[in-house]
């Protein structure tokens, strides 16, 4: 399974 | 962070501050397509809709308060400043950005990782912000002296993209799990569509000639 999706770029 | 993350952030800051000086001190958008900076404007206020509920570190919040607020003011210079929006080229600047709006919109209801607001509208301003510089790109080469400034801006708006294409690689090797396929490949297209402009950027550079587009 995959993690949550870090928005953690611009 | 990685450096490639960084230079990208930073060369993609450098290209607005390039702009904005252009705009602020020449009083002059000559060369600039407004129909592009109205999409980068949509492009950032559809994907920073988490800025007030999802805290990831202040470097964030700074970079996406500068990106609204940068991209807003442009949009706002060359349609209300009385100088600037006469220098504004409206009848070269002719590409119907409307017609990227709604198809971006309608994939972005088809292929997204989750079915909410918040992630359409992320995946709908990835796919917008791949095409947004293609009115630009047209405005470029039906312009017969492009100023160092206007060549500038986008040289460090396709160099922002490269390296980010670098940070995405160096990610997936370094961190588990890191697969993002929909930033990945409209990222990609992104990239592509400076393709040929930096080809004649180097070409004008190396020769020490004026960067001129063929039509």
């Amino acid at each position: 399974q995959s993690p949550p999706k870090p928005k953690d770029e611009l | 962070m990685n450096i490639f993350r960084l230079a990208g952030d930073m060369t993609h800051l450098a290209s607005v501050l390039v702009l904005l000086l252009k705009i602020h001190t020449i009083k002059s958008c000559a060369g600039i397509s407004l129909k592009t900076q109205e999409l980068f404007a949509i492009v950032f206020a559809s994907r920073y809709l988490d800025i007030f509920t999802d805290f990831i570190s202040l470097y964030n919040t700074l970079m996406k308060l500068i990106f609204l607020g940068s991209s807003f003011s442009i949009v706002w210079y060359i349609r209300r400043h009385k100088l600037v929006r006469r220098s504004y080229d409206k009848d070269q600047d002719t590409f119907r950005h409307y017609f990227l709006l709604l198809p971006c919109f309608i994939l972005a209801l088809l292929i997204n990782e989750k079915f909410t607001f918040k992630e359409v509208m992320w995946t709908f301003s990835l796919y917008l912000e791949a095409v947004a510089i293609l009115p630009q790109l047209v405005l470029l080469q039906r312009t017969k002296n492009i100023d160092n400034l206007t060549g500038q801006y986008v040289f460090l708006l396709g160099a922002y993209r490269g390296l980010y294409i670098l940070n995405w690689i160096y990610r997936y090797f370094t961190e588990p799990h890191y697969v993002h396929w929909i930033p990945w490949i409209s990222g990609l297209v992104q990239t592509l569509l400076y393709a040929d402009f930096f080809y004649y950027y180097f070409e004008s550079w190396k020769n020490n000639k004026k960067l001129q587009l063929p039509a």
